[in-house]
């Protein structure tokens, strides 16, 4: 569900292709 | 008999000495060195070239090589400074660096705005050359955020109407476009950011603060590997 107030941006930024913690696992 | 041997470091294509690295990123020597081991790891997951191929990029982000996504491609893309296909070591570490906690904020937003500049379809205006300006990287926001935005709904498996997807769209643009113009540029992207600071908590990785535990390397601090 995509919240009606969340802006495009911050809609974007939940992308796991922009997660780049996934680096760091062992 | 009774002599010690070094064994020689072996560093492959593109290494750069940790030393140099550190000086000029917020990492200590012994930080850039954990990021070495990190490095080491990824670039050997497939091609064992000292190079961080798109498809083990892919690998380590989605534990799957061929796992296409767009912003992935583009983070890639920017770690690729010199736009050779690949990932080296210096490159690794000075865009990662960006993501460090204690990197400027300012370098954060604009890193995240070179990002979302999907086409790289900065200009320069000749007004802006003569008076030395700052370079304005215009983006259309119109068609650019609504493909970022269709990407990742695709990418989740959701769906949207389309009225849907143009009003959070045009609801960002108005708040994000102030000069009315279609487009974002990086004075008004600083203000939108500033006013929505959540968008830029992706720019900043806590584990680059904790690396030498995660990846403790003694290459450096001994001078001898695999003692």
């Amino acid at each position: 569900v995509v919240p009606a107030t969340m802006n495009a941006f911050e809609l974007i930024s939940t992308s796991q292709g922009l997660n780049l913690s996934s680096l760091f696992e062992k | 008999m009774g002599c010690f041997c070094l064994k020689k470091l072996g560093h492959k294509p593109g290494y750069e000495a940790p030393i140099n690295l550190a000086s000029e990123t917020p990492f200590t020597v012994n930080e850039v060195e954990a990021l070495y081991d990190l490095f080491k790891k990824l670039s050997r997951s497939i091609i064992d070239d000292g190079l961080i191929h798109k498809e083990e990029f892919q690998l380590a982000l989605f534990k799957n090589s061929n796992k296409q996504n767009l912003f992935a491609d583009r983070i890639f893309e920017l770690f690729d400074i010199k736009h050779n296909g690949v990932i080296e070591f210096g490159e690794f570490v000075r865009s990662l660096s960006v993501f460090h906690p204690n990197a400027p904020e300012a370098d954060k937003i604009a890193f995240l705005f070179r990002l979302y500049d999907l086409r790289q379809t900065g200009c320069i205006e000749a007004e802006e050359i003569l008076t030395f300006h700052l370079i304005f990287l215009l983006y259309d926001l119109n068609r650019k955020l609504k493909e970022m935005v269709k990407a990742l709904l695709c990418e989740n498996n959701m769906s949207l109407s389309e009225d849907m997807v143009d009003l959070i769209v045009e609801k960002t643009m108005m708040e994000a476009d102030t000069k009315r113009d279609g487009k974002i540029d990086d004075e008004e992207w600083k203000e939108f950011v500033k006013k929505n600071p959540s968008i830029i908590k992706i720019m900043t990785l806590s584990d680059l603060k904790e690396l030498t535990l995660a990846f403790p390397s003694f290459v450096m601090n001994s001078g001898v590997s695999d003692l």
